[in-house]
């Protein structure tokens, strides 16, 4: 595993703690999408169907069993934990997310690598991940003051997909016959969509100001 | 025979 990689995964798992934290301790989950929360619960459900079958490392397993464990844990909270769903922001959370999963599932039965359940199912939530921020994104412009979790929450996740991308060129380059199309182009789409918070993000912190995005 | 589609990324 290649650098790239390693710091993707980990920025990754700082995402998730960093909600986490933001959710079981402060026991607030306000700025934070439900709508997204739920789509990266189906991405993970349809993405690790392989979990038992297929072993990888034991690396590959556990973060897995992280991912699948927190974004369900997440959904719950935000569902069903009495003071978590009092701070949730429904009314700007409108994103109709469903509107995603549909499109997603076409695609999938149409472009994939193999015509088999799993596959189609993990390229299915491959397609799901690129777009699954768009509420999140939605509800952060909606929302007068981002609080600093919820704009690390999201500039993680950004760095996680940035990072995947200097992982694929690296292991491009590097390994015979890695070649992944499907992969890349809703890497590079996903990643394209953090481009404006990307801006406004660092912007923010260079004038030391509190974040805030143009309506 | 048909290859199995390796996924070692998250």
């Amino acid at each position: 595993m290649n650098a790239f990689r390693l710091a993707g995964d980990m920025t990754h798992l700082i995402s998730v703690l960093v909600l986490l934290l933001k959710i079981h301790t402060i026991k607030s989950c306000a700025g934070i999408s439900l709508k997204t929360q739920e789509l990266y619960a189906l991405v993970f459900a349809t993405r690790y169907l392989d979990i038992f079958t297929d072993f990888i490392s034991l690396y590959n397993t556990v973060m897995k069993l992280i991912f699948l464990g927190s974004s369900f844990s997440i959904v719950w909270y935000m569902r069903r934990h009495k003071l978590v769903q009092r701070s949730y922001d429904k009314d700007h959370d409108t994103f109709r997310h469903q509107l995603l999963v549909l499109p997603c599932l076409i695609l999938a039965l149409l472009i994939h690598e193999q015509f088999t359940f799993k596959e189609v199912m993990w390229t299915f939530s491959i397609y799901l991940e690129a777009v699954a921020i768009l509420p999140q994104l939605v509800l952060l412009q909606r929302t007068r003051n981002i609080d600093n979790l919820t704009g690390q929450y999201v500039f993680f996740l950004g760095a996680y997909r940035s990072l995947y991308i200097l992982n694929w060129i690296y292991r491009y380059f590097t390994e015979p016959h890695y070649v992944h199309w499907i992969t890349w182009i809703s890497g590079l789409v996903q990643t394209l969509l953090y481009a404006d918070f990307f801006y406004y993000y660092i912007s923010s912190w260079k004038n030391n100001v509190k974040l805030t995005l143009p309506a | 025979g048909t290859e199995e589609n390796e996924h070692d990324e998250l």
